[in-house]
């Protein structure tokens, strides 16, 4: 269970971070 | 930079998972781990470039490495468990253990050593010296520790030149 969890918020954290960098 | 923020929620994450046992505060390292671990991925192309590109494709080779990687863990667990007891069995029945692993024994002892009698010189030269001996003894013992040794220094010594590289 916890490799899904580190992977799902590995994933989601990812894309928001760049998505934030790209409305700067 | 965010990647500060990254490497600090790994930080907080590891640091909950080893203090509690409770499997929910687990859970929630896990949370704090995958987004410290995104964070810090997200700027892995800007790291790696010298704080040049941003948008470095690398950045996207890295996530998909690791993202399989995860991938692994969470579809073939048992796949990986039994390739790790295959290995141990393997390294059990050919004796590997006497190479590579009492190599490492020995540097620990030395270690102990050291840090056990740091006062008197004279009796820690004369216990690096009986260790030695004895390191030589079992490299007669069993020829197979000097040939994984050298092995090993040579592969160490690639890698830094890789690294340097």
């Amino acid at each position: 269970e916890a490799p899904f969890l580190i992977f799902l918020s590995f994933l989601i954290s990812f894309v928001i971070a760049r998505v934030y960098v790209l409305m700067l | 930079h965010h990647f500060y923020y990254g490497v600090i929620l790994m930080i907080i994450a590891g640091w909950i998972a080893i203090i509690y046992k409770d499997k929910n505060v687990h859970r929630i390292a896990a949370v704090l781990y995958g987004a410290g671990l995104g964070v810090f991925f997200d700027e892995l192309g800007l790291l790696l470039t010298h704080f040049e590109d941003y948008w470095d494709p690398i950045t996207y080779t890295a996530v998909i490495i690791i993202a399989l990687i995860l991938l692994n863990i969470i579809f073939f667990k048992n796949f990986w468990r039994s390739v790790g007891s295959e290995l141990k069995y393997l390294v059990v029945t050919k004796k590997l253990h006497y190479g590579p692993f009492n190599l490492v024994g020995v540097v620990d002892i030395m270690d102990e050593t050291q840090d056990k009698i740091p006062k008197t010189n004279r009796i820690v030269n004369i216990f690096m010296g009986i260790v030695l001996f004895a390191a030589g003894i079992l490299v007669i013992m069993y020829p197979t520790l000097l040939y994984y040794w050298v092995a090993a220094a040579f592969f160490l010594t690639g890698l830094s030149y890789f690294i340097k590289g």
